[in-house]
């Protein structure tokens, strides 16, 4: 049976996309079979793979939906596979809300694959809707990307509240298995500080920081995860490492 | 009457909260009067400001779901007024789905206090829902934040569309006034050519970049904005500058 992480923060542009994709990249490479979800309207973790939203017949969207098989919408991303998202999504919201049980869609239709993968990564938008909840509720572990900034920091509170109410009410498996620091400067006091109180406030579930460097933006723009882009990079060794602490 | 400005882009973390308080700040130091209105669950721009969310009564979240009147909400801080946001707005989305004239209710609720303000800065959340689309009905002016990354770029096409079809259905007055580049690190390659795609995209919108400093995820910390954190920070100073240009 596969293992199923949700990559959640409500704060925005915190890393949860990227990370999705480098983790998934550094499990592959450890022989593990990988399936990324992209349930984000804004399809990043989809257009940053260079998948080609635009010649989607069917998408995630239509899995939630309209209960097409999410094994016929899976894509090949290098050692990736991809159920990709498009724009279509962002109606999803509307349409689900007043549905029966719309909390399991993602739950019931990741099933179905499960046993075809050992880990599956699902890259959550910015918010705390239903499409998030949905992850949530599929999901046995949660890896929470922070930027260490104040701004940053704020909206714990709100996501653990929401991941509790998740645990209580639609899924007891649920389990925050760790807090990625991301895009990290450690030259600055003021990071040092927040990663000091993320870890306080988060005991033995942070892991090491994953520092800034440009060419993760130029992953996106190459359409690989960095352990391809360029080998060698620090920053593809910090998403090994972080594989290998969730493979124990 | 006062000119109604969002800042918006669905993209998460490109400093539309910072943009909003930082440029809310510099127009206030030019003698207008300006008001800030938080409609982001995640209260980002509420609490940067250090107005306590937990303690408030009532926030906008009350004004767009039981008509309480905007002028009832309204805090100071320091040269800004502010209408505050609470997690509750997050169930306001759900709420207003099936509600007659959705889309209107804040331009409504603004319409009651425009005569007192010579600004009106809307920060949106990272998404193009319901709230999003509440603040581009109400305002005539859109600032888009964008960060100079190859992954803040995408999204930038459907952000035009949304506004465009804003323009079509609910608000023909809504215009494009400017894109701002945010935490722009000059030193990479990368930065310089997402920055020239930008002005190629919009021709004669894309504000001066504001450069990355730290000092930015500080004065969240310090609940003011950077003009009063530290006057004569280069950041302030770009804020300033955008200001000066809005005004002519
Ligand atoms: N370690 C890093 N160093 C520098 N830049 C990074 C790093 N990690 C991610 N980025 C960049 O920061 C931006 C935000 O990252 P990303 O899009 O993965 O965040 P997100 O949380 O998924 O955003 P959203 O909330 O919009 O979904 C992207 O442009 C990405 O390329
Ligand atoms: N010029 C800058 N230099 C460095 N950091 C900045 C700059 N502008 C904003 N920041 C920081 O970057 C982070 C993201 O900014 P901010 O929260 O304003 O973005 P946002 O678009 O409002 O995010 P969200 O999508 O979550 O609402 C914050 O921690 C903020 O302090
Ligand atoms: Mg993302
Ligand atoms: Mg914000």
């Amino acid at each position: 049976m596969a293992r199923i992480i949700a990559l959640a923060n409500q704060k925005g542009g915190v890393g949860k996309t990227t990370s999705a994709i480098n983790l998934g990249a550094a499990l592959a490479e450890q022989g593990r079979r990988v399936l990324l979800v992209d349930i984000d309207p804004q399809a990043s973790l989809t257009d940053a793979l260079h998948i080609d939203a635009s010649t989607l017949e069917r998408s995630i969207y239509d899995v939630l939906t309209r209960q097409v098989p999410l094994s016929d919408i899976l894509q090949q991303a290098g050692s990736l596979t991809v159920a990709p998202a498009t724009i279509d999504l962002a109606a999803a919201e509307m349409q689900l809300i007043s549905e029966m049980g719309r909390e399991q869609l993602l739950a019931d239709a990741l099933a179905t694959v499960a046993m075809q993968f050992d880990d599956i990564l699902i890259d959550c938008p910015p918010s705390l809707g239903i499409l998030t909840i949905n992850a949530l509720t599929a999901a046995d572990s949660v890896l929470i990307p922070v930027e260490c900034h104040y701004m940053a920091l704020r909206g714990l509170a709100q996501l653990v509240q929401s991941i509790e109410k998740i645990q209580r009410r639609t899924n007891p498996r649920l389990q925050i298995v760790g807090v990625i620091p991301t895009m990290f400067n450690d030259r600055t006091v003021h990071e040092g500080e927040v990663l000091g109180m993320l870890r306080e406030q988060f005991p033995g579930k942070v892991a090491m920081p994953i520092r800034r460097s440009i060419k993760f933006a130029e992953t996106a723009l190459a359409g690989k995860p960095m352990i391809e882009y360029d080998p060698a990079h620090p920053g593809g060794q910090a998403y090994r490492d972080l594989a290998r602490e969730l493979l124990q």
